[in-house]
C-alpha cells in the first residue's frame, strides 16, 4: 500500500528512526537514550497523525510483527521496542549499529 | 463532585489502589511489582471506563496534583507513579507500607 511504502522509504532514508506516543514514558525513554548517545533519530509521534496514527501502527505491525511503541529502527533494520533497544545498549552493540547506520 | 467522592472512598476502603491503563507498560510493570509481593490491588484501568476514564484522571489530577498513569494509593496514602513505587521498594519502605495497609 502507499502507507507502507512510504513507512519503508523513512527506514531506508533516515539513519534512525522511532515511531512514538508523546506521552508514553517507554517512547520517551528511547528517545532520551538516543539523545544519551548524541544520536538525533527521526522521530514520527503517532498520536499527532489523527486517524493515520493507527493506520500507520497496523502497517508497522505487518512490515515488522510489532504493533507497540516505540517501534525502533536503525540502518533500515528494524530493532524492537524499549526494552529491546536497552538491552542491546547494556550489551554494548547499540553503538556499533548506530556508528554503521549514522557513519554510513 | 460525585466522582471525587467516590475515589476518596474507593481509596479508603481498599489498601492498595491502582489507576492504571491495560496498554500501559509503565501500569503493568507496577502491576507486575505488586503481583511479585503477593499483593492484589484494587486495579481501575481508566481506558476500559469510556468518557468516565479521562474525567476520572482529571478527578485524580486535582486530588493528587498527578495526571499521569499509573497513580498509585497504599493505606489511604497518595504514594505517586511507577518511578515513586519502584523507588520506595528499593529503599525497603514499600513493603513497610504494604503490611501497615493490608495487616489492618
Ligand atoms: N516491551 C515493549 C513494550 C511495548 C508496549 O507494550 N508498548 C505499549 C505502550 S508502553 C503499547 O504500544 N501499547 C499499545 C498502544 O499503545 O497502542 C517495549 O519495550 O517497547
Ligand atoms: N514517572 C511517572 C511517569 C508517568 C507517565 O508519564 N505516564 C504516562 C503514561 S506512561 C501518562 O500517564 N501519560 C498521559 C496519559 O497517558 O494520559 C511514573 O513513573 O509513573
Ligand atoms: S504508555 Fe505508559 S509506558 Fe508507554
Amino acid at each position: 500500500s502507499r502507507m507502507e511504502e512510504t513507512v519503508k522509504k523513512t527506514i531506508d532514508e533516515n539513519p534512525v528512526v522511532v515511531y512514538s506516543k508523546t506521552w508514553c514514558s517507554y517512547s520517551m525513554e528511547v528517545k532520551a537514550l538516543f539523545k544519551r548517545l548524541g544520536v538525533e533519530p527521526l522521530v514520527i509521534e503517532l498520536d499527532e497523525l489523527g486517524p493515520q496514527g493507527p493506520q500507520l501502527q497496523k502497517v508497522l505491525e505487518r512490515l515488522t510483527g510489532q504493533f507497540t511503541v516505540p517501534n525502533v529502527f536503525i540502518g533500515g533494520k528494524h530493532i524492537g521496542g524499549c526494552t529491546d533497544t536497552v538491552k542491546l545498549h547494556h550489551k554494548g552493540e547499540l553503538t556499533v549499529l548506530l556508528s554503521e547506520a549514522v557513519g554510513g
